[in-house]
């Protein structure tokens, strides 16, 4: 473990905090996409599945619970408990073309041809490309609540800290995992538009309006 | 590159 990750890991445990807060109590899901909180309860599912199999620490099981629970929380907050307040005309990308090809790329490129190792695989592209019916929605209402905000900015971090964390771990462990790099660059890319709408925008007190 | 590497990331 190191600061980058550790940090990426907490920054990732805020960002979904914020959320499932945000719901609670305003009670509303608005602007909220429910299809990138299903994309992410799959990117949760589908990796953690090693969940019973191996024991890595107490942290490592710990967070890997939270993270699964509260996806499947958050998706039950959009589409049952506070579904009228779902936003479902604005919440229309088609998420089918990014699971379909994301899935053809794990059975194609991965480390290993066996069902958990493309599982991962699998995981980690979709997870690179699971915001993009959030920042889809941004674009369509044209705005986003600050705490909305908030929450991509939180989320979006996470990932940039865990190249850093890669490099850390090239330098100092050698460890090096292509595919997560990679995937890790594109992640995070997605989110540049928004980082600068964020910084220039929110922390001065302004709401972030994407062009529409 | 050891495929077995430990996943001990989250």
């Amino acid at each position: 473990m190191n600061i980058f990750r550790l940090v990426g890991d907490m920054s990732h445990l805020l960002a979904i905090i914020i959320l499932l807060m945000k719901m609670w109590k305003s009670r509303s899901v608005a602007g909220i996409s429910g299809k990138s909180q299903i994309l992410f309860a799959i990117v949760f599912t589908t990796r953690y599945l090693d969940l019973f199999t191996s024991f890595v620490s107490i942290y490592n099981t710990s967070m890997k619970v939270f993270f699964i629970g509260t996806s499947y929380v958050t998706v039950y907050f959009i589409y049952q408990h506070f579904k009228p307040t779902y936003d479902s005309n604005h919440d229309t990308f088609r998420v089918e073309f990014l699971i379909v090809p994301v899935g053809g790329l794990a059975f194609l490129v991965n480390h290993e041809f066996s069902l958990l190792e493309i599982l991962w695989t699998f995981s980690i592209y979709l997870e690179s490309v699971a915001i993009l019916p959030q920042l889809f929605m941004v674009s369509k209402t044209g705005e986003a609540e600050s705490i909305t905000s908030h929450y991509l900015f939180a989320l979006g971090s996470y990932r940039a800290l865990y190249l850093l964390n890669w490099i850390y771990r090239y330098y100092f462990e050698g460890f090096f995992d292509l595919i997560a790099v990679v995937a890790g660059c594109v992640q995070t890319i997605l989110y540049c538009d928004f980082f600068y709408l964020y910084i220039t925008k929110v922390l001065k007190g302004k709401k972030i309006s994407l062009p529409a | 590159h050891n495929v077995t590497m430990r996943k001990d990331e989250l």
